[in-house]
């Protein structure tokens, strides 16, 4: 987290707002609720109260504009530039403006008030921007469902105004995962179009062979309508199809674009009612079979005829000795599978039937 | 004198100019003529310090990746500086 040069706050707990005007894209009641939800956001984990004002001046005034709107800090038309408010201070001190240019909801359908506004009354009150892909205080816009705020946020808050003497219980998000944190373990890899996509938590990390540094993104600012928890992946090119699972359900992905009729339950592959969730998937190029790792066992499943093939489960142990432990994730390049488990990974070779070396699992990140 | 500049593509130019605003606003790059952008080194000290900041490879230069970012909607305020 990042506060403002000098630290800049407001003196006194008490703060008021005021809403100087309103957008015609939503119901005047929609937009009260979204500005008083944003600053709950910040009351519930510091002891700020916010006072509503309907006339005078007020420490926060909130209004929207278009292009330059009073304070030669101009708006941009629609996308881009979303909003921008000013820190604790005199005059527009505080003061938080949204560009009218842009379409305001309360979902995810355009961008969502209430997680701008959390943003910007933020800045408000002190907070500048965050470097935490994963924190309410990034930069760049994301639709993100629960409560907005991530342990980066309330840290840097706290540090201004202390914490809230009565809390409320109140969920904050994980920071994002560290890549060289030596005992990282993941949730799921998979190939997608040539770059290789590793899920953890609420993120992916994306490698291209051009690209040496994995570049982290929030699950959701790429693939809203896929949960923020990943099991299990893999990608069928024939199909140019990334299947994603999570609990009893997958989703097929065609690049960005989620493909029509998903998400599926799980057991449309021919898994027993019984599995509640896939542990890792990989989709083996030479044999055209997919294999499908749940707990102690796995299963073969058919990409061209659509079947699960017959005589599974079987036993990983046996089929893959060296590997007798759970599997997070799975991989498949060139004859050698690599079996992700915590913070290992174990290369193992198709024609020699054995794990030929061990690595951290994070040494892929160029950890 | 035979001059060897030759007229960057329009796209190129497009995305110069939006980095180059991007930087100004957000990244305090001095306003003014910078002469040829790509090649300054206020330029490509402020990429630096955007590329550090979003934990993209820290190369100086305006490559994809870069660009994709300084693409997406955000907030207006400055990332960095007074």
């Amino acid at each position: 987290y990042n506060h403002f040069p000098r630290n800049l706050k407001w003196q006194n707990n008490e703060v008021t707002f005021r809403i100087l005007n309103y957008t015609p894209d939503l119901k005047k009641t929609d937009v009260d609720r979204a500005v008083r939800n944003a600053l709950n956001v910040w009351s519930d984990v510091t002891p700020l109260t916010f006072k509503k004002l309907h006339q005078g001046n007020a420490d926060i005034m909130i209004s929207f504009g278009s292009k330059e709107h009073g304070d030669y800090n101009p708006f941009d038309g629609p996308n881009g530039l979303l909003a921008h408010a000013y820190p604790p201070g005199q005059g527009i001190g505080g003061d938080t403006h949204f560009d009218e240019d842009e379409h305001w909801t309360k979902d995810s359908s355009a961008y969502n008030l209430f997680i701008v506004a959390a943003h910007e009354l933020g800045h408000a009150l002190g907070m500048s921007h965050s470097a935490d892909p994963g924190a309410l205080m990034y930069p760049v816009y994301s639709y993100t469902t629960g409560y907005p705020l991530a342990e980066d946020d309330i840290e840097g808050i706290q540090a201004l105004y202390g914490p809230n003497p009565n809390p409320r219980k109140v969920k904050p998000k994980p920071d994002a995962p560290n890549k060289c944190d030596p005992m990282l373990s993941f949730d799921a890899v998979t190939e997608l179009r040539g770059e290789t996509i590793i899920f953890k938590d609420r993120f992916y990390w994306r490698l291209h062979p051009q690209m040496p540094e994995p570049e982290q993104t929030l699950i959701k600012s790429t693939w809203p309508s896929i949960p923020n928890k990943v099991d299990a992946a893999y990608e069928n090119p024939e199909k140019d199809v990334v299947m994603i699972f999570s609990g009893i359900r997958m989703w097929a992905l065609n690049g960005y674009n989620l493909v029509d009729g998903y998400p599926k339950y799980i057991h449309k592959l021919g898994l027993p009612k019984k599995i509640r969730k896939i542990d890792a998937s990989v989709y083996i190029r030479d044999t055209g079979k997919t294999l499908l790792f749940t707990d102690e066992d796995y299963w073969s499943y058919d990409e061209a005829t659509g079947t699960m093939d017959s005589g599974y489960p079987r036993s990983i142990e046996e089929d893959f000795p060296g590997m007798d432990d759970e599997i997070d994730a799975a991989s498949y390049h060139y004859g050698y599978l690599y079996f992700f488990h915590e913070h290992m990974q174990y290369e193992y070779s198709y024609t020699s039937r054995k794990v030929i070396r061990i690595m951290r699992t994070n040494s892929i990140l160029n950890c | 004198a035979h001059s060897f500049a030759v007229p960057l593509p329009s796209e190129d130019k497009d995305d110069l100019l939006l980095a180059e605003k991007y930087l100004r606003r957000f990244y305090g790059l001095p306003a003014g003529l910078q002469g040829r952008q790509r090649s300054s080194v206020a330029f490509q000290s402020k990429i630096k310090e955007m590329q550090k900041f979003f934990k993209l490879k820290v190369t100086g230069n305006l490559d994809d990746n870069t660009l994709d970012l300084m693409k997406q909607a955000r907030c207006g305020v400055p990332d960095i500086g007074e």
